[in-house]
Protein backbone atom coordinates (compact mmCIF):
# COMPACT_ATOMS: atom_id res chain seq x y z
CA UNK A 1 0.00 0.00 0.00
CA UNK A 2 1.41 3.17 -0.97
CA UNK A 3 1.20 6.03 0.59
CA UNK A 4 -1.28 8.24 -1.58
CA UNK A 5 -3.78 5.43 -0.89
CA UNK A 6 -3.15 3.49 -4.21
CA UNK A 7 -1.30 -0.08 -4.15
CA UNK A 8 0.98 -1.84 -5.91
CA UNK A 9 1.91 -5.31 -6.55
CA UNK A 10 5.64 -5.12 -6.95
CA UNK A 11 7.50 -8.63 -8.66
CA UNK A 12 11.22 -7.79 -7.45
CA UNK A 13 11.76 -7.79 -11.33
CA UNK A 14 12.14 -5.07 -14.32
CA UNK A 15 12.45 -5.33 -17.78
CA UNK A 16 15.66 -3.37 -19.73
CA UNK A 17 15.51 -2.98 -23.05
CA UNK A 18 17.78 -0.87 -25.88
CA UNK A 19 18.21 0.12 -29.26
CA UNK A 20 14.78 -1.44 -31.25
CA UNK A 21 15.61 0.44 -34.26
CA UNK A 22 12.50 -0.08 -36.57
CA UNK A 23 12.62 0.89 -40.10
CA UNK A 24 9.15 1.86 -41.54
CA UNK A 25 11.48 1.37 -45.18
CA UNK A 26 12.60 -2.12 -44.37
CA UNK A 27 11.22 -4.29 -47.10
CA UNK A 28 10.91 -8.16 -46.66
CA UNK A 29 12.65 -9.93 -50.10
CA UNK A 30 15.32 -7.25 -50.43
CA UNK A 31 19.01 -6.89 -50.74
CA UNK A 32 20.61 -6.94 -47.19
CA UNK A 33 23.40 -4.72 -48.97
CA UNK A 34 20.97 -2.35 -50.05
CA UNK A 35 20.16 -1.79 -46.48
CA UNK A 36 16.97 -4.16 -47.02
CA UNK A 37 15.38 -1.36 -48.11
CA UNK A 38 15.17 -1.80 -52.00
CA UNK A 39 17.73 -4.38 -55.00
CA UNK A 40 17.35 -7.99 -55.72
CA UNK A 41 19.29 -10.21 -53.28
CA UNK A 42 22.62 -11.73 -54.98
CA UNK A 43 22.49 -14.49 -51.98
CA UNK A 44 21.11 -16.21 -49.26
CA UNK A 45 22.31 -14.50 -46.53
CA UNK A 46 21.53 -10.73 -48.30
CA UNK A 47 17.99 -11.78 -48.30
CA UNK A 48 15.93 -9.32 -46.35
CA UNK A 49 13.60 -11.98 -44.02
CA UNK A 50 10.25 -10.99 -41.90
CA UNK A 51 11.81 -10.28 -38.70
CA UNK A 52 15.18 -10.03 -40.25
CA UNK A 53 18.83 -11.99 -40.30
CA UNK A 54 21.39 -11.64 -37.42
CA UNK A 55 24.57 -9.58 -38.29
CA UNK A 56 23.61 -8.46 -42.04
CA UNK A 57 23.62 -5.00 -41.15
CA UNK A 58 19.61 -4.20 -41.54
CA UNK A 59 17.35 -2.43 -39.00
CA UNK A 60 14.74 -4.04 -37.57
CA UNK A 61 11.73 -4.29 -39.49
CA UNK A 62 8.50 -2.97 -38.25
CA UNK A 63 7.47 -7.19 -37.88
CA UNK A 64 10.35 -7.47 -35.38
CA UNK A 65 9.37 -4.62 -33.47
CA UNK A 66 5.89 -5.48 -33.43
CA UNK A 67 6.08 -8.57 -32.65
CA UNK A 68 9.05 -8.04 -30.02
CA UNK A 69 6.63 -6.12 -28.08
CA UNK A 70 3.60 -8.13 -28.60
CA UNK A 71 5.76 -10.77 -26.44
CA UNK A 72 6.53 -8.69 -24.00
CA UNK A 73 3.24 -7.96 -23.79
CA UNK A 74 1.82 -11.45 -23.64
CA UNK A 75 4.88 -12.68 -21.45
CA UNK A 76 6.09 -10.77 -19.04
CA UNK A 77 4.03 -7.16 -18.84
CA UNK A 78 2.43 -8.61 -15.73
CA UNK A 79 5.45 -10.15 -13.97
CA UNK A 80 7.46 -6.57 -14.04
CA UNK A 81 7.55 -3.40 -11.80
CA UNK A 82 8.93 -1.21 -14.34
CA UNK A 83 10.68 -0.88 -17.37
CA UNK A 84 14.09 0.73 -18.41
CA UNK A 85 14.22 2.37 -22.20
CA UNK A 86 17.70 2.94 -23.33
CA UNK A 87 16.70 4.84 -26.80
CA UNK A 88 17.52 4.48 -30.62
CA UNK A 89 13.86 4.13 -31.70
CA UNK A 90 14.89 4.70 -35.35
CA UNK A 91 16.80 3.51 -38.28
CA UNK A 92 20.18 4.34 -38.40
CA UNK A 93 20.66 7.71 -41.39
CA UNK A 94 22.98 5.07 -43.88
CA UNK A 95 20.81 5.19 -46.88
CA UNK A 96 22.12 7.97 -49.51
CA UNK A 97 18.50 7.66 -51.40
CA UNK A 98 16.97 8.26 -47.93
CA UNK A 99 17.78 10.25 -45.66
CA UNK A 100 16.56 10.94 -42.54
CA UNK A 101 14.80 14.02 -42.09
CA UNK A 102 14.02 15.47 -38.09
CA UNK A 103 10.25 14.86 -38.72
CA UNK A 104 10.38 11.06 -39.28
CA UNK A 105 12.65 10.54 -36.30
CA UNK A 106 10.14 12.78 -34.06
CA UNK A 107 7.17 10.89 -35.84
CA UNK A 108 8.28 7.50 -35.11
CA UNK A 109 9.99 8.17 -31.83
CA UNK A 110 6.07 9.51 -30.96
CA UNK A 111 4.65 6.16 -31.98
CA UNK A 112 6.86 4.20 -30.23
CA UNK A 113 6.34 5.98 -27.13
CA UNK A 114 2.29 5.79 -27.67
CA UNK A 115 2.92 2.13 -27.82
CA UNK A 116 4.57 1.52 -24.55
CA UNK A 117 2.05 3.88 -23.07
CA UNK A 118 -0.55 1.66 -23.93
CA UNK A 119 1.47 -1.39 -22.98
CA UNK A 120 2.09 -0.46 -19.83
CA UNK A 121 -0.46 1.77 -18.60
CA UNK A 122 -3.89 1.62 -16.62
CA UNK A 123 -5.73 0.35 -19.15
CA UNK A 124 -8.96 1.11 -16.45
CA UNK A 125 -7.63 4.36 -15.36
CA UNK A 126 -8.50 7.71 -17.54
CA UNK A 127 -5.17 9.37 -15.78
CA UNK A 128 -3.26 9.01 -19.22
CA UNK A 129 0.10 8.77 -16.18
CA UNK A 130 -1.52 5.80 -14.22
CA UNK A 131 1.12 3.28 -15.36
CA UNK A 132 0.48 -0.31 -13.95
CA UNK A 133 4.34 -0.77 -15.18
CA UNK A 134 6.41 2.39 -14.93
CA UNK A 135 8.77 3.48 -17.86
CA UNK A 136 11.67 5.17 -17.75
CA UNK A 137 13.23 6.53 -21.10
CA UNK A 138 16.46 7.85 -22.54
CA UNK A 139 17.21 9.63 -26.13
CA UNK A 140 19.80 7.68 -28.15
CA UNK A 141 22.06 9.75 -30.97
CA UNK A 142 19.92 8.06 -33.22
CA UNK A 143 16.98 9.95 -32.21
CA UNK A 144 17.97 13.37 -32.81
CA UNK A 145 18.58 15.33 -35.58
CA UNK A 146 21.08 16.15 -37.08
CA UNK A 147 22.68 13.16 -35.70
CA UNK A 148 24.10 12.85 -32.57
CA UNK A 149 23.83 16.41 -31.96
CA UNK A 150 22.06 17.52 -29.02
CA UNK A 151 21.75 21.07 -27.34
CA UNK A 152 21.47 22.45 -24.01
CA UNK A 153 17.26 22.96 -23.87
CA UNK A 154 14.80 24.63 -23.67
CA UNK A 155 14.65 23.76 -27.44
CA UNK A 156 12.23 23.22 -30.13
CA UNK A 157 13.50 19.55 -29.84
CA UNK A 158 13.37 19.30 -25.97
CA UNK A 159 9.88 20.66 -26.10
CA UNK A 160 9.22 18.15 -28.89
CA UNK A 161 10.20 15.05 -26.87
CA UNK A 162 8.86 16.66 -23.95
CA UNK A 163 5.63 16.08 -26.23
CA UNK A 164 6.26 12.74 -26.76
CA UNK A 165 7.54 11.54 -23.05
CA UNK A 166 5.15 13.81 -21.29
CA UNK A 167 2.91 10.52 -19.50
CA UNK A 168 6.46 9.02 -18.55
CA UNK A 169 8.19 12.63 -16.71
CA UNK A 170 6.58 13.37 -13.45
CA UNK A 171 4.98 17.17 -14.03
CA UNK A 172 6.79 19.16 -11.40
CA UNK A 173 10.32 17.87 -13.03
CA UNK A 174 9.10 19.63 -16.41
CA UNK A 175 11.03 22.64 -16.41
CA UNK A 176 14.23 20.91 -15.43
CA UNK A 177 13.48 18.55 -18.24
CA UNK A 178 13.39 21.36 -20.41
CA UNK A 179 16.99 22.70 -19.62
CA UNK A 180 18.46 19.29 -19.47
CA UNK A 181 16.29 16.25 -20.93
CA UNK A 182 17.10 14.06 -17.78
CA UNK A 183 14.71 13.11 -15.50
CA UNK A 184 13.58 10.36 -12.89
CA UNK A 185 11.11 8.49 -11.56
CA UNK A 186 10.43 7.39 -8.13
CA UNK A 187 9.15 3.21 -8.97
CA UNK A 188 8.73 2.76 -5.80
CA UNK A 189 7.66 5.89 -4.29
CA UNK A 190 10.29 7.64 -1.16
CA UNK A 191 12.18 3.95 -1.77
CA UNK A 192 13.24 3.63 -5.04
CA UNK A 193 14.29 5.79 -8.23
CA UNK A 194 15.22 5.50 -12.03
CA UNK A 195 18.03 8.07 -13.25
CA UNK A 196 17.22 8.95 -16.89
CA UNK A 197 20.42 10.57 -18.01
CA UNK A 198 21.11 12.72 -21.34
CA UNK A 199 24.41 10.95 -21.73
CA UNK A 200 24.49 12.37 -25.35
CA UNK A 201 25.59 15.78 -23.36
CA UNK A 202 28.69 14.11 -22.10
CA UNK A 203 29.06 11.79 -25.70
CA UNK A 204 32.54 12.33 -27.83
CA UNK A 205 30.68 12.38 -31.05
CA UNK A 206 27.85 15.48 -29.98
CA UNK A 207 29.79 18.34 -31.88
CA UNK A 208 28.58 20.46 -28.90
CA UNK A 209 29.87 18.56 -26.13
CA UNK A 210 33.91 19.75 -25.59
CA UNK A 211 35.01 18.44 -22.31
CA UNK A 212 32.73 18.85 -18.81
CA UNK A 213 34.81 21.54 -16.85
CA UNK A 214 33.21 24.68 -18.46
CA UNK A 215 29.83 26.52 -17.54
CA UNK A 216 28.51 26.67 -20.95
CA UNK A 217 29.30 23.12 -21.54
CA UNK A 218 26.17 20.86 -21.26
CA UNK A 219 28.09 17.99 -19.69
CA UNK A 220 29.01 20.80 -17.03
CA UNK A 221 25.28 21.46 -15.95
CA UNK A 222 24.25 17.84 -16.59
CA UNK A 223 26.54 16.56 -13.68
CA UNK A 224 25.47 19.54 -11.75
CA UNK A 225 21.77 18.59 -11.87
CA UNK A 226 22.95 14.95 -11.00
CA UNK A 227 24.78 16.00 -7.88
CA UNK A 228 21.86 17.77 -6.45
CA UNK A 229 19.39 14.98 -7.40
CA UNK A 230 21.87 12.26 -5.94
CA UNK A 231 22.49 14.35 -2.80
CA UNK A 232 18.48 14.60 -2.41
CA UNK A 233 18.06 10.83 -3.13
CA UNK A 234 20.58 10.68 -0.29
CA UNK A 235 19.20 12.38 2.10
CA UNK A 236 15.59 10.75 1.73
CA UNK A 237 17.71 7.83 2.07
CA UNK A 238 16.44 6.16 -1.40
CA UNK A 239 18.10 3.95 -3.95
CA UNK A 240 18.73 4.58 -7.33
CA UNK A 241 19.71 3.12 -11.31
CA UNK A 242 21.66 4.96 -13.10
CA UNK A 243 20.10 5.06 -17.00
CA UNK A 244 20.92 6.14 -20.38
CA UNK A 245 21.94 5.02 -23.86
CA UNK A 246 25.63 5.50 -24.39
CA UNK A 247 27.76 3.92 -21.86
CA UNK A 248 29.85 5.94 -19.84
CA UNK A 249 33.01 4.17 -21.07
CA UNK A 250 36.15 6.36 -21.73
CA UNK A 251 35.83 5.83 -25.36
CA UNK A 252 32.36 7.35 -25.48
CA UNK A 253 32.65 10.82 -23.16
CA UNK A 254 34.75 13.90 -23.45
CA UNK A 255 37.73 14.90 -21.87
CA UNK A 256 36.58 14.70 -17.81
CA UNK A 257 33.38 13.65 -18.63
CA UNK A 258 33.97 10.47 -18.16
CA UNK A 259 36.03 10.73 -15.21
CA UNK A 260 33.70 13.00 -13.07
CA UNK A 261 30.89 11.15 -13.85
CA UNK A 262 32.80 7.63 -12.76
CA UNK A 263 33.14 9.61 -9.57
CA UNK A 264 29.74 10.58 -8.87
CA UNK A 265 28.68 6.73 -9.32
CA UNK A 266 31.04 6.18 -7.12
CA UNK A 267 31.23 8.55 -4.68
CA UNK A 268 27.44 7.76 -3.97
CA UNK A 269 27.50 4.25 -3.81
CA UNK A 270 25.88 3.99 -0.69
CA UNK A 271 22.39 4.70 -2.83
CA UNK A 272 23.46 3.71 -6.72
CA UNK A 273 22.23 0.25 -7.25
CA UNK A 274 24.26 0.26 -10.99
CA UNK A 275 24.55 2.08 -14.79
CA UNK A 276 22.07 0.06 -17.24
CA UNK A 277 23.20 1.56 -20.26
CA UNK A 278 22.27 0.53 -24.60
CA UNK A 279 23.87 1.82 -28.21
CA UNK A 280 27.17 -0.72 -28.47
CA UNK A 281 24.71 -3.80 -28.80
CA UNK A 282 26.95 -6.08 -27.00
CA UNK A 283 26.06 -8.11 -24.16
CA UNK A 284 29.10 -7.08 -21.55
CA UNK A 285 29.64 -5.56 -18.42
CA UNK A 286 32.83 -3.16 -17.28
CA UNK A 287 33.75 -2.14 -14.15
CA UNK A 288 34.93 1.19 -13.82
CA UNK A 289 37.71 2.38 -10.84
CA UNK A 290 37.30 5.07 -8.92
CA UNK A 291 40.89 5.52 -8.07
CA UNK A 292 41.96 6.08 -11.29
CA UNK A 293 39.35 8.95 -11.91
CA UNK A 294 39.84 10.63 -9.04
CA UNK A 295 43.54 10.41 -10.29
CA UNK A 296 43.01 11.67 -13.27
CA UNK A 297 40.66 14.38 -12.42
CA UNK A 298 43.43 16.23 -9.95
CA UNK A 299 46.12 15.48 -12.10
CA UNK A 300 44.52 17.55 -14.69
CA UNK A 301 43.47 20.94 -12.66
CA UNK B 1 41.72 14.41 -28.89
CA UNK B 2 44.88 16.49 -28.20
CA UNK B 3 42.51 18.30 -25.17
CA UNK B 4 41.41 15.03 -23.93
CA UNK B 5 45.09 13.57 -23.27
CA UNK B 6 46.16 16.92 -21.61
CA UNK B 7 43.36 16.67 -19.41
CA UNK B 8 43.89 13.17 -18.34
CA UNK B 9 47.48 13.67 -18.36
CA UNK B 10 49.50 9.98 -18.40
CA UNK B 11 46.34 8.36 -17.20
CA UNK B 12 44.91 8.03 -20.67
CA UNK B 13 46.32 4.82 -22.35
CA UNK B 14 46.75 4.56 -26.53
CA UNK B 15 46.14 1.07 -25.86
CA UNK B 16 42.56 1.77 -25.43
CA UNK B 17 43.11 3.04 -29.32
CA UNK B 18 41.62 -0.22 -30.49
CA UNK B 19 37.94 0.87 -28.79
CA UNK B 20 38.08 3.82 -31.23
CA UNK B 21 37.08 2.12 -35.01
CA UNK B 22 35.10 -0.46 -32.41
CA UNK B 23 33.08 2.28 -31.02
CA UNK B 24 32.66 4.38 -34.26
CA UNK B 25 31.20 1.20 -36.40
CA UNK B 26 29.03 0.38 -33.59
CA UNK B 27 26.11 2.15 -35.04
CA UNK B 28 27.33 6.21 -33.20
CA UNK B 29 28.18 7.00 -36.62
CA UNK B 30 26.20 6.63 -40.42
CA UNK B 31 27.22 3.35 -40.09
CA UNK B 32 24.38 0.79 -39.60
CA UNK B 33 24.03 -2.23 -37.72
CA UNK B 34 26.71 -4.63 -38.88
CA UNK B 35 29.02 -5.63 -36.66
CA UNK B 36 32.70 -4.37 -37.37
CA UNK B 37 35.28 -4.85 -35.00
CA UNK B 38 33.05 -6.16 -32.15
CA UNK B 39 35.59 -8.99 -31.17
CA UNK B 40 38.61 -6.84 -30.71
CA UNK B 41 36.46 -4.83 -28.90
CA UNK B 42 36.16 -7.43 -26.14
CA UNK B 43 39.46 -8.23 -26.40
CA UNK B 44 40.16 -5.04 -25.79
CA UNK B 45 37.73 -4.77 -22.65
CA UNK B 46 39.58 -7.84 -21.42
CA UNK B 47 42.86 -6.31 -21.25
CA UNK B 48 41.92 -2.99 -20.08
CA UNK B 49 39.88 -3.80 -17.62
CA UNK B 50 39.76 -7.35 -16.41
CA UNK B 51 43.28 -8.27 -16.96
CA UNK B 52 44.24 -4.86 -15.37
CA UNK B 53 41.93 -6.11 -12.22
CA UNK B 54 43.20 -9.64 -12.00
CA UNK B 55 46.58 -8.27 -12.22
CA UNK B 56 45.84 -5.67 -9.52
CA UNK B 57 44.63 -7.95 -6.98
CA UNK B 58 47.57 -10.54 -7.85
CA UNK B 59 45.51 -13.24 -8.61
CA UNK B 60 46.03 -16.03 -10.64
CA UNK B 61 44.29 -18.78 -12.21
CA UNK B 62 45.04 -22.41 -12.63
CA UNK B 63 44.27 -24.77 -15.96
CA UNK B 64 40.83 -25.34 -14.33
CA UNK B 65 39.87 -21.47 -13.65
CA UNK B 66 40.29 -21.35 -9.93
CA UNK B 67 42.03 -18.99 -8.24
CA UNK B 68 45.92 -19.62 -7.23
CA UNK B 69 48.19 -17.28 -5.72
CA UNK B 70 45.68 -14.09 -3.67
CA UNK B 71 48.40 -11.23 -2.64
CA UNK B 72 45.23 -8.83 -2.35
CA UNK B 73 41.60 -9.63 -1.80
CA UNK B 74 38.58 -7.98 -3.77
CA UNK B 75 36.89 -6.98 -1.31
CA UNK B 76 33.58 -5.84 -1.39
CA UNK B 77 34.84 -3.97 -4.63
CA UNK B 78 33.61 -0.59 -3.66
CA UNK B 79 36.48 1.36 -5.66
CA UNK B 80 34.64 0.04 -8.77
CA UNK B 81 31.40 0.75 -10.20
CA UNK B 82 29.75 -1.62 -13.05
CA UNK B 83 29.20 -0.19 -16.06
CA UNK B 84 26.09 -3.16 -17.50
CA UNK B 85 25.54 -2.93 -21.17
CA UNK B 86 22.74 -4.33 -22.92
CA UNK B 87 22.26 -6.68 -26.09
CA UNK B 88 20.21 -4.72 -28.62
CA UNK B 89 16.78 -5.33 -30.37
CA UNK B 90 17.87 -4.30 -33.62
CA UNK B 91 19.66 -7.62 -35.11
CA UNK B 92 22.99 -6.63 -35.26
CA UNK B 93 23.45 -10.09 -33.47
CA UNK B 94 20.46 -11.81 -32.41
CA UNK B 95 17.55 -9.11 -30.98
CA UNK B 96 18.08 -9.58 -27.03
CA UNK B 97 16.77 -7.98 -23.78
CA UNK B 98 17.08 -8.20 -20.01
CA UNK B 99 14.76 -9.13 -17.07
CA UNK B 100 16.78 -7.75 -14.16
CA UNK B 101 15.81 -9.75 -10.56
CA UNK B 102 16.16 -7.28 -7.45
CA UNK B 103 15.42 -8.16 -3.72
CA UNK B 104 12.49 -6.73 -2.12
CA UNK B 105 12.24 -8.81 0.88
CA UNK B 106 10.84 -6.42 3.89
CA UNK B 107 9.57 -3.90 1.99
CA UNK B 108 6.00 -4.35 3.03
CA UNK B 109 7.21 -3.50 6.63
CA UNK B 110 8.95 -0.83 5.80
CA UNK B 111 6.15 0.86 4.18
CA UNK B 112 3.65 0.21 7.17
CA UNK B 113 6.21 1.77 9.50
CA UNK B 114 4.62 5.26 11.07
CA UNK B 115 7.88 6.23 10.09
CA UNK B 116 8.10 6.43 6.69
CA UNK B 117 6.31 9.32 4.78
CA UNK B 118 6.69 10.01 1.01
CA UNK B 119 7.68 13.79 0.37
CA UNK B 120 7.10 15.92 -2.78
CA UNK B 121 9.36 17.29 -5.46
CA UNK B 122 7.76 20.44 -5.98
CA UNK B 123 9.82 22.59 -3.47
CA UNK B 124 13.07 20.25 -4.46
CA UNK B 125 12.75 21.83 -8.33
CA UNK B 126 12.09 25.11 -7.61
CA UNK B 127 14.95 25.64 -5.18
CA UNK B 128 16.91 23.29 -7.69
CA UNK B 129 16.76 25.93 -10.60
CA UNK B 130 17.59 28.74 -8.20
CA UNK B 131 20.87 27.19 -7.18
CA UNK B 132 21.46 26.16 -10.73
CA UNK B 133 21.16 29.39 -11.70
CA UNK B 134 23.49 30.36 -8.89
CA UNK B 135 26.23 28.04 -9.86
CA UNK B 136 26.09 28.74 -13.40
CA UNK B 137 26.52 32.34 -13.32
CA UNK B 138 29.65 33.75 -14.75
CA UNK B 139 32.98 34.32 -13.22
CA UNK B 140 33.71 37.46 -11.48
CA UNK B 141 36.98 38.45 -10.82
CA UNK B 142 37.19 36.62 -6.89
CA UNK B 143 35.66 33.37 -7.84
CA UNK B 144 38.17 32.69 -10.37
CA UNK B 145 40.81 33.83 -7.73
CA UNK B 146 38.78 31.42 -5.76
CA UNK B 147 39.83 28.61 -7.90
CA UNK B 148 42.95 29.13 -9.33
CA UNK B 149 44.56 29.25 -5.83
CA UNK B 150 42.26 26.67 -3.63
CA UNK B 151 41.56 23.39 -4.14
CA UNK B 152 39.39 22.83 -7.23
CA UNK B 153 37.34 20.14 -5.65
CA UNK B 154 36.08 22.72 -3.47
CA UNK B 155 34.97 24.73 -6.45
CA UNK B 156 34.02 22.55 -8.76
CA UNK B 157 30.77 21.42 -8.04
CA UNK B 158 30.41 18.78 -11.01
CA UNK B 159 33.00 16.92 -8.75
CA UNK B 160 31.66 15.42 -5.95
CA UNK B 161 33.13 15.41 -2.14
CA UNK B 162 34.15 11.48 -1.02
CA UNK B 163 31.36 9.59 0.49
CA UNK B 164 31.15 10.24 3.95
CA UNK B 165 32.82 7.04 6.06
CA UNK B 166 30.06 7.14 8.58
CA UNK B 167 27.66 5.91 5.39
CA UNK B 168 27.25 2.39 4.81
CA UNK B 169 27.65 0.53 1.20
CA UNK B 170 24.11 0.30 -0.55
CA UNK B 171 22.49 -2.69 -2.67
CA UNK B 172 25.10 -2.87 -5.26
CA UNK B 173 27.73 -3.62 -2.90
CA UNK B 174 26.16 -5.50 0.02
CA UNK B 175 23.04 -7.74 0.01
CA UNK B 176 20.24 -5.82 1.18
CA UNK B 177 16.70 -4.47 -0.39
CA UNK B 178 17.15 -3.54 -3.86
CA UNK B 179 19.92 -5.45 -4.18
CA UNK B 180 20.17 -7.23 -7.80
CA UNK B 181 20.02 -10.68 -7.70
CA UNK B 182 19.90 -12.02 -10.65
CA UNK B 183 19.01 -11.93 -14.87
CA UNK B 184 17.32 -13.73 -17.57
CA UNK B 185 18.94 -12.95 -20.72
CA UNK B 186 16.36 -13.28 -23.37
CA UNK B 187 16.85 -13.98 -27.00
CA UNK B 188 15.12 -14.60 -30.10
CA UNK B 189 16.60 -16.80 -32.57
CA UNK B 190 16.41 -15.61 -35.91
CA UNK B 191 17.42 -18.56 -38.07
CA UNK B 192 15.07 -20.93 -36.35
CA UNK B 193 12.73 -18.52 -36.32
CA UNK B 194 12.94 -18.47 -40.28
CA UNK B 195 12.86 -21.88 -40.59
CA UNK B 196 9.57 -21.80 -38.47
CA UNK B 197 8.12 -19.22 -40.10
CA UNK B 198 8.29 -21.21 -43.79
CA UNK B 199 7.58 -24.07 -42.36
CA UNK B 200 4.27 -22.82 -40.83
CA UNK B 201 3.48 -21.42 -44.38
CA UNK B 202 4.42 -24.77 -46.00
CA UNK B 203 1.49 -26.14 -43.56
CA UNK B 204 -0.71 -23.85 -45.21
CA UNK B 205 -0.90 -20.99 -42.25
CA UNK B 206 -1.65 -17.23 -43.33
CA UNK B 207 1.16 -14.58 -43.31
CA UNK B 208 0.20 -13.43 -39.79
CA UNK B 209 -0.66 -16.38 -38.51
CA UNK B 210 2.91 -18.04 -39.45
CA UNK B 211 4.30 -15.60 -37.77
CA UNK B 212 2.51 -15.91 -34.32
CA UNK B 213 3.37 -19.18 -34.59
CA UNK B 214 7.32 -18.61 -35.16
CA UNK B 215 8.34 -15.62 -33.94
CA UNK B 216 8.89 -16.04 -29.96
CA UNK B 217 11.50 -15.41 -27.54
CA UNK B 218 13.55 -17.45 -25.44
CA UNK B 219 16.04 -17.53 -22.43
CA UNK B 220 19.37 -17.36 -23.65
CA UNK B 221 20.82 -18.06 -20.17
CA UNK B 222 20.79 -16.56 -16.84
CA UNK B 223 23.13 -14.80 -14.86
CA UNK B 224 23.29 -18.09 -12.18
CA UNK B 225 24.12 -20.43 -15.06
CA UNK B 226 27.53 -22.58 -15.57
CA UNK B 227 29.68 -22.11 -16.48
CA UNK B 228 30.70 -19.21 -14.53
CA UNK B 229 27.15 -18.40 -12.86
CA UNK B 230 27.39 -15.78 -10.29
CA UNK B 231 25.41 -16.45 -6.72
CA UNK B 232 24.36 -12.87 -7.03
CA UNK B 233 24.90 -9.32 -8.94
CA UNK B 234 26.59 -7.55 -6.42
CA UNK B 235 29.92 -5.46 -7.58
CA UNK B 236 31.77 -8.19 -6.41
CA UNK B 237 30.38 -10.56 -7.83
CA UNK B 238 31.49 -9.00 -11.16
CA UNK B 239 35.12 -7.97 -9.50
CA UNK B 240 35.44 -12.10 -9.35
CA UNK B 241 34.17 -12.80 -12.89
CA UNK B 242 36.78 -10.65 -14.28
CA UNK B 243 39.03 -12.32 -12.78
CA UNK B 244 38.11 -15.42 -14.24
CA UNK B 245 37.62 -14.22 -17.26
CA UNK B 246 41.26 -12.23 -17.59
CA UNK B 247 42.93 -15.99 -17.82
CA UNK B 248 40.52 -18.47 -18.45
CA UNK B 249 40.08 -18.84 -22.36
CA UNK B 250 37.49 -21.06 -22.08
CA UNK B 251 34.98 -18.71 -19.94
CA UNK B 252 35.81 -16.32 -22.08
CA UNK B 253 35.24 -18.31 -25.02
CA UNK B 254 31.35 -18.77 -23.32
CA UNK B 255 30.98 -15.28 -22.36
CA UNK B 256 32.00 -13.22 -25.77
CA UNK B 257 29.41 -16.36 -27.27
CA UNK B 258 26.85 -14.40 -25.19
CA UNK B 259 27.93 -10.58 -25.32
CA UNK B 260 27.32 -11.57 -29.50
CA UNK B 261 23.62 -13.30 -28.38
CA UNK B 262 24.62 -16.86 -29.47
CA UNK B 263 25.92 -15.83 -33.20
CA UNK B 264 29.02 -17.27 -34.51
CA UNK B 265 30.37 -13.73 -35.03
CA UNK B 266 33.69 -13.18 -35.36
CA UNK B 267 35.72 -10.41 -36.57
Amino acid sequence: HLPNGKSKTLHGRFLHITDIHPDPLYEVGSSASEMCHRGKPDRKNDFATKFGVAMNGCDSSMELMEHTLKWIYDNLRDEIDFVVWTGDNIRHDNDRKNPRTESQIFDLNAQMAQKFEKMFRNPNSIDPRNFDVDVVPSLGNNDVFPHNLFSLGPTLQTREIYNMWGNFIPQEQQRAFARGTSFFVEVIPGKLAILSIQTLYLYKANPLVDTCDSKKEPGYQLLLWLGYVLEELRSRNMKVWLTGHVPPLEKNYDGNCFHKFTLWTNEYRDIIIGGLYGHMNMDHFVPVDRKRSWKAVTGSK
Amino acid sequence: KASGKALVGDTADDSLGVLDSAVEASGLRIMGAKPVNKEAYMNTVREMYYKKIASRLGVRMNKKGKKGRTDRKSGNGDRYSIVNVAGSVIPTFNPAFRVWEYNISGLDVEYQSKDFQSQGWGAFFEELEIKMERDLQEDNIFSGWRRTFSDSRRTDKTIPRKMPSDLALGPAYTPQLFSPTRFIQYYADLASIEKKYKKALKNGLGEEEAAVEAFSYGIEYCSDDQPYAMKSLLTKDYIDLAVKLADNDKLWEKFTERAFISTDYTD
